[in-house]
């Protein structure tokens, strides 16, 4: 049956930030992006999980040259909405697949997943859209990342 | 200037799970989804933030109708991979802003999560791509969700 991923994607000009306990209320993520924006700071993915008490974590992705001002409105933002402690990591980079209308074929993103654990690569950020599975891994580990999720699903690495 | 957001999305037939305390290791996701796909449950939003210690949180969206065969698996896998706790909810709906090339817009995403937040609705799950971005919030206001967002892009409500 035809899995429809269409190609392997990645990027490496990629940090993560990870803002943890933020209070679980209205405002609190308009607070963040606001300030994120107002400096003009780049940002490419947006996480949030969900959560089960009155606090919750965001994360998010920008490129490196963004980081440091980042960071600058991440402790900013930090002390005002009371959250608690964050973390930063430049070393990372992102792969995804990208497929129109994949992500609602059960086990789809599974196979990307499994290729990425046979390679013993730890994923530390999952976002997905309609057409896309996005993955954020060690960035020294982005080129068999690319490798095995291509093998997976047998196409041709460029 | 342009902020190129055409439209406004929205789904009611939506059904939330985390399973929190994962390990993060290999492998982890790989089993969760595996076992989603091997029954059939459609996964549409998987969601998974970063963390700073060895567990990670885990969470998903499913039609409503998939939410008590996901249960089931969610049950077994957690005691396979010695997750903690997991919630579940359904009475939750997807809003998401579309648009071309709008994620990298420093500012779109605040601007969503602004109108959300003036209507004093709670954004319970947060997922990015590049050209859309979707929030999970509370079922029963839904409808005031999708009507803020449009009213703040300008766009006719339908
Ligand atoms: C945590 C954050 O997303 C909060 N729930 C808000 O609505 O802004
Ligand atoms: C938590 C889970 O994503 C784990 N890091 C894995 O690679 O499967």
């Amino acid at each position: 049956k035809e899995i429809m991923v269409s190609g392997v994607a990645y990027d490496v000009n990629v940090a993560k930030i990870a803002l943890f306990d933020v209070p679980d209320q209205p405002g609190i993520a308009y607070r963040l992006f606001k300030a994120l924006a107002d400096e003009r700071v780049n940002v490419d993915m947006i996480i949030q999980s969900a959560k089960r008490n009155h606090t919750n974590d965001i994360s998010f992705t920008v490129v490196q040259d963004d980081l440091g001002t980042a960071v600058k409105v991440v402790e900013r933002i930090k002390a005002e909405i009371g959250a608690g402690d964050f973390i930063f990591d430049d070393g990372v980079a992102k792969v995804s697949i990208v497929g129109a209308g994949m992500i609602t074929r059960p086990g789809v993103a599974a196979m990307m997943f499994e290729a990425l654990a046979d390679a013993g690569i730890n994923i530390e950020m999952i976002s997905t859209s309609e057409v896309k599975v996005s993955c954020v891994v060690k960035g020294d580990q982005i080129k068999q990342a690319v490798q095995v999720v291509h093998a997976k699903f047998d196409l041709a690495a460029d």
